[in-house]
């Protein structure tokens, strides 16, 4: 904990939510703007899958970011459980994060493919596009 | 629709990924779709076969109804659209999870100088089903074309059956499955239930001894499938048989360690 602490420039600048290191974190730059939804289209035929993914030709997956600060009233879809975790965080900022921007509504996406045999899949994956934003 | 394709291009990822953070995405990509590895290269013209392009249907009529729109009549129903001939599929696609096409690995055709009755035999393949997964439909489908062989109005009798048991020296033990009758001129896809069998393979694999299909007259007398116009696997790619299985996630799905 001390060593993170070290990093910190300033009470107040928790990230909403921990930020681990993941292969779509490649946008490094310091987000500033408040929580949305941001376009990511993952593209089958870029990854050259289009051999055996039948459909979709890519997957809209779709991400939340930007910041949850405090007030939350210009925040669209913050949840009440979010104004109290932002207060906690102003009264522990070292101790209580920031709300998180999170997807708060999430629907279905299926993908048709084959398998190593030549039988198909269609596989409906529940709750993998994010269709809105909001603090939590 | 080549706008709105554009227009998701655009937003795809802003810069070029090396080759390493290329392989990284495609391995979390497979995580998701629950695959260890991605399958091997496949020959194009599968994707031509009869099941794909019936799975394609199914997906059509999906992907519609996940994005909130009226679901069309594009499910490939061809043969007789009554109440009574309605398919599984109809019933089934909302509630599934999971839909599984299987390709039909061994075609047996009786010698039909040596025995009386005539018959075709097909085996599928269930042993990669995924995990977490119950059966809640399963279908054989056969294609049958018009024959102009026969007299236009004899009724003929299609009966399925799950082989429970094989003997050496005498006839397999059988379990009815389900019958229609079709007519010669007729042409289109059959469908057979056959929801009790595979879950009775997916319990116990090794009783999976495969599907035997028998055309009788209505008098009894056994018909050569094949004559009767019901397409094999050596038939043309489109009109395959091939079984269709319906799955939905059990309520503690099995989630993948990573």
């Amino acid at each position: 904990a001390a060593n993170r602490r070290k990093g910190r420039k300033k009470y107040g600048e928790r990230p909403s939510c921990e930020r681990l290191p993941g292969t779509f974190g490649y946008n490094g730059r310091e987000q500033t703007q408040v929580c949305k939804r941001h376009d990511l289209y993952v593209s089958f035929r870029e990854l050259d899958w289009q051999d055996w993914i039948i459909a979709p030709e890519g997957y809209e997956a779709f991400y939340c970011d930007g910041d949850c600060s405090f007030p939350l009233g210009s925040h669209m879809n913050a949840s009440n459980h979010a104004i109290v975790q932002a207060l906690v965080h102003l009264m522990k900022p070292d101790a209580v994060p920031k709300p998180c921007c999170a997807p708060t509504k999430l629907s279905a996406t299926s993908v048709l493919y084959f398998d190593d045999k030549y039988n198909v899949i269609l596989k409906k994956y529940r709750n993998m596009v994010a269709k809105s934003c909001g603090c939590q | 629709n080549g706008s709105l394709m554009n227009q998701h291009h655009s937003n795809f990822i802003h810069r070029r990924l090396n080759s390493r953070e290329r392989r990284e995405m495609q391995k979390e990509i497979l995580s998701i779709l629950g695959l260890s590895r991605r399958p091997r290269p496949l020959l194009s013209f599968k994707r031509s076969a009869s099941a794909p392009v019936f799975m394609l249907d199914l997906y059509r009529t999906m992907a519609s109804e996940e994005t909130g729109r009226v679901r069309g009549a594009s499910l490939p129903f061809h043969m007789l659209p009554s109440a009574h001939h309605r398919p599984l599929e109809e019933s089934f696609l909302s509630q599934a999870d999971t839909i599984m096409s299987f390709v039909n690995g061994v075609e047996q055709t009786e010698d039909t100088f040596h025995h009386k009755t005539q018959w075709k035999e097909f085996k599928f393949d269930l042993t990669r089903i995924p995990r977490g997964e119950m059966v809640t439909a399963a279908e054989f489908r056969i294609y049958k074309t018009s024959n102009e062989s026969f007299p236009g109005n004899l009724t003929l009798h299609v009966t399925v059956y799950q082989v429970l048991q094989e003997f050496h020296d005498r006839e397999p033990h059988l379990l009815l499955l389900d019958s229609q009758e079709m007519w010669p001129m007729e042409e289109g896809w059959l469908e057979f239930d056959i929801t009790a069998t595979s879950n009775d393979w997916l319990m116990n694999p090794h009783y999976n001894l495969g599907l035997r299909l028998f055309v009788e007259t209505e008098g009894g007398g056994s018909v050569d499938p094949g004559s009767a116009g019901l397409v094999g696997r050596r038939g043309p790619r489109t009109k395959r048989p091939f079984m269709v299985t319906f799955f939905r996630a059990s309520q503690a799905p099995v989630r993948t360690i990573r």
